[in-house]
């Protein structure tokens, strides 16, 4: 099967969370912990 | 390892409201987590119907959560773009549950390096520690193999490694995104004390004597028998695969001594239904004619029934014969009942029997279909190598295939294809949401110990390709022709999926390939119905809760619901504040009870006040006048005596 026959959803990459968050510019707590309003 | 406090605890229960937002595969994907999550552990899940805290699960900017609960009333947490991986949702509500990350343990430096100059600049307090007073390892050790762990690239700004495991071995095991770990497990079931799990009901590798309480029938012509190997086949148990001398144990029902007509019955022990639905999974071997057969059926205990009412549930003929082969069988059971193998001695020569190993029984949803892939580690050795299961059918009738790619030396990949199919001309185009889930089976023994590796794809009806067509539209219009081995031709539409499905290093762990099988378990079922905003032209029962709220829009983030036929607007609360009102437009709060009842208070006492003073006034002014009337009159009199 042709690449052109197939959709690949990850574009070929293994994205692992803290990669998605940081592609999106996001600077979460370890990755992707979002913190209570008063910084606990 | 986990936050530390009971405050920070859920319910058992938790309450949750997947909002319009999400992506339609998300939605599906986190419902199937759910299921991971009741399988597994005592934690369920139900929608919201007005708790004081629930987690909102939304289309956010990536995926992320706060951890435990932190009594906000509506609790966030994102799926994201790229988040709807069953793994990552797991992920993220233990972090929902009170667990941080793996690595950020008080003990990790005894089990991986940081390497500190590897790391982003500002990037390094993703690695930080929490001493013991802040977490808690529950006393279990570092897992190299927890869903919440990172992988060795986390933050890299370079190619090389910012944690690196201590013992080698561990370098890509970390950072695995497909299932819980058993430690994963046995920290959540300890920190919320579960005993049992919502759908699990029994496991069964006959290892033990006692063969799992199964019980041989009376009213039957012969015996199952447990053995570890029978001359004629299997050599092996399945659980083992021989691998371990003098254990390793199967059910077998030798038909070679056995007139035809002969039957065995084994039943399993009493087992108590709470959802009413039942997947039944075990693996069959035949070694004896391709006429014995095996029946399934459920022995269900009504009131009044003492011997309980047999019910056959499947009867599985033609067995192949040589090979452990994996069954599912559907259950739907209300009541007390047990599950009863019988084995059929059929016409034919026989120099073996039926065996059966390996059974779990769970209140989870069967596959729809399985892939089962024989001789994989010469398909994974071969060049250039791909494979296409055999065509299957989904339960809404469309025609479907899947492609496994293994072309590449470390990964493998795995899409979805529509193909032309008998239904064709009365099914929807573009094929509108059918979620297809494909799921490479982990053949532990035991259910619970399984780590599946899972990803799921939805048909989007909009979606269009490079060339501007419908990209689920039929395969016969927006396809490409190929032949069957068996030379019937059909077209296939192109393939959804991922090139990362697995690695190959993972592919080969665990229990994924046993006996040099794979199974691929597969399912593709429609989730229209999770498509609230949008009024799906299908008879399905949800369709008249969507049109009851479509024309109501709750305010202030309450949800609608119908209750008795009719629309109502459940409003979101928090510890201390409420939405009220038909529509949730009033807010409230335990301030505003204050006040208001210290103002009726001070209100009633001025009022009583004024009442009590008039009153005193009044009386005090009527004796006055009295008294005065009597000083007249005594005047009156003195003066006529004088």
């Amino acid at each position: 099967a042709p690449e052109k026959f197939v959709k690949d959803i990850d574009g070929g990459i293994d994205q692992d969370i803290f990669d998605i968050n940081q592609g999106l510019g996001l600077d979460l707590f370890e990755g992707d912990i979002k913190l209570e309003a008063n910084g606990k | 390892n986990s936050i530390i406090g009971d405050h920070k605890r859920w319910p058992h229960t938790i309450p949750y409201v997947l909002e319009d937002s999400l992506e339609m595969n998300a939605k599906g994907v986190i419902l199937n987590a759910f299921e991971r999550y009741r399988l597994k552990t005592c934690i369920d899940f139900k929608p919201w119907s007005g708790e004081a805290n629930y987690i909102s699960v939304f289309k956010g900017s990536g995926c992320w959560s706060s951890v435990g609960n932190i009594h906000a009333g509506k609790q966030e947490l994102s799926i994201g773009t790229n988040c709807d991986r069953i793994a990552t949702v797991q992920h993220e509500f233990l972090h929902a549950l009170g667990f941080w990350h793996e690595q950020s343990r008080a003990d990790r430096d005894d089990y991986v390096i940081i390497v500190w100059d590897r790391i982003q600049p500002g990037k390094e307090h993703n690695f930080n520690i929490y001493n013991d007073s802040v977490s808690d390892s529950l006393n279990v050790p570092y897992d190299y193999t927890s869903v919440m762990h990172y992988s060795k690239t986390a933050f890299q700004n370079g190619t090389e490694s910012t944690i690196v495991t201590r013992i080698s071995e561990f370098e890509d095991v970390i950072g695995q995104r497909m299932d819980f770990s058993d430690y994963d497990l046995l920290k959540l079931n300890q920190l919320y004390n579960c005993t049992s799990s919502l759908s699990f009901m029994d496991s069964c590798d006959f290892e033990l004597e006692n063969i799992c309480g199964m019980i041989q029938s009376s009213g039957d012509s012969a015996d199952w028998q447990r053995v570890s190997q029978v001359l004629s086949g299997p050599e092996s148990d399945h659980s083992k695969m021989g691998q371990c001398k003098d254990s390793g144990f199967f059910m077998h029902f030798n038909t070679s001594i056995l007139n035809e007509g002969a039957t065995a019955m084994l039943e399993s022990r009493l087992l108590y239904p709470k959802r009413g639905f039942q997947c039944l999974e075990f693996y069959l071997y035949n070694s004896g004619s391709g006429n014995d057969q095996l029946n399934i059926y459920t022995r269900e205990y009504t009131t009044g029934q003492q011997g309980g009412v047999l019910t056959l549930q499947r009867q599985i003929k033609e067995v192949p014969i040589g090979s452990w082969q994996l069954h599912y069988v559907t259950l739907q059971v209300t009541k007390k009942f047990r599950v009863v193998f019988e084995g059929l001695r059929g016409p034919g020569t026989s120099s073996g029997g039926l065996s059966i190993d390996d059974i779990n029984l769970s209140e989870t949803r069967c596959p729809h279909h399985i892939w089962h892939i024989q001789n994989f580690t010469q398909i994974l050795g071969g060049q250039d190598t791909s494979v296409y299961s055999p065509p299957f059918y989904s339960s809404k009738g469309y025609a479907f295939q899947i492609y496994m790619d293994l072309r590449s030396s470390t990964n493998v990949g795995i899409y979805f294809h529509l193909i032309s199919g008998a239904n064709d001309d009365q099914l929807q185009w573009p094929c509108p949401w059918q979620q297809a889930t494909m799921t490479l089976l982990d053949q532990n023994p035991d259910i619970r110990q399984r780590m599946f590796n899972q990803r799921s794809i939805t048909t989007d009806p909009t979606m269009t390709s490079d060339n501007g067509s419908y990209f689920w539209d039929r395969p016969s219009k927006v396809g490409v022709t190929d032949v069957f081995p068996n030379g019937t031709q059909f077209s296939r539409g192109i393939g959804y999926g991922t090139t990362v499905f697995i690695t190959r290093e993972r592919l080969k762990s665990r229990e994924f390939i046993k006996g040099d099988d794979i199974y691929i378990l597969l399912t593709v079922e429609d989730i229209s119905h999770l498509n609230s905003t949008s009024a799906v032209p299908d008879p399905v029962p949800t369709l008249a809760v969507h049109n009851a709220c479509s024309e109501v829009v709750c305010q202030n983030g309450g949800i609608c619901v119908v209750q008795d036929g009719r629309a109502e607007c459940k409003c979101p609360a928090g510890e201390d504040w409420w939405y009220m009102g038909k529509r949730c437009e009033k807010r409230g709060s335990t301030r505003d009870t204050v006040i208001i009842a210290v103002s009726s208070t001070v209100t009633v006492f001025a009022v009583m006040l004024i009442i009590t003073l008039v009153s005193v006034y009044c009386t005090r002014r009527k004796y006055r006048k009295k008294a005065r009337a009597n000083t007249a009159a005594m005047t009156l009199e003195n003066q006529h005596a004088f």
